[in-house]
């Protein structure tokens, strides 16, 4: 589908993807983890597209098996959530992972 | 208002209260974190209210200042929302105050 073809690019060309709600502190927690590691994520707020909003998260879920948000990509891979972005730095892996998807 | 009247009815009858969203992981840890220390809370869903959620949040921004769920109560008390209690908690205190609202 269309849609599915523009989140396809959008995690493709962007180094770091965010799908998140405005409100969320689960969502927050992860854009600020970002900031504090110099990097600027392509955040993308679901509750602020209208009708198109729940269509991505459903089309989210069917790509990556997760219905929730925050949904975070790095390197056009899917990283999951707060819980597992937080838990990847902690084992030191994250860094790497995202040197890695913004080196020109 | 009659609304005014129930939420401070809620708040001083139940030793413990979690203004809620059942979608909101802020929520369930502050659900879960009760839950650990052994004790029930009154959890109410302001998302699971219809037309009368966003008028109770609105009500308890008034009451507590605070806008935001969880909004948490113990002893009749305001303690705050996620962040504030598990900070109480790690500081030793929340315990304390549950053992005195909880007491008969
Ligand atoms: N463990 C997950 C929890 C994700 C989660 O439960 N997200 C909630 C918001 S905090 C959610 O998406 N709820 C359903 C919704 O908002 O549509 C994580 O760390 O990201
Ligand atoms: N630091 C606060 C954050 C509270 C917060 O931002 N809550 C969000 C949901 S996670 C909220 O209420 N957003 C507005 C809304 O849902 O109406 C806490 O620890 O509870
Ligand atoms: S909505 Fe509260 S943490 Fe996501």
């Amino acid at each position: 589908s269309r849609l599915e073809e523009t989140v396809k690019k959008t995690v493709t060309e962007n180094p770091v993807v965010v799908y998140s709600k405005t409100w969320c502190s689960y969502s927050s927690e992860v854009k600020s983890l970002f900031k504090k590691l110099g990097v600027e994520p392509l955040v993308i707020e679901l509750d602020e597209m209208g009708a198109q909003g729940p269509q991505v998260q459903k089309l989210l879920e069917r790509l990556t098996g997760q219905h929730t948000v925050p949904n975070v990509f790095v390197g056009g891979n899917h990283i999951g959530g707060c819980s597992e972005t937080v838990k990847l730095h902690h084992k030191g892996e994250l860094e790497p992972l995202l040197a890695e998807a913004t080196k020109n």
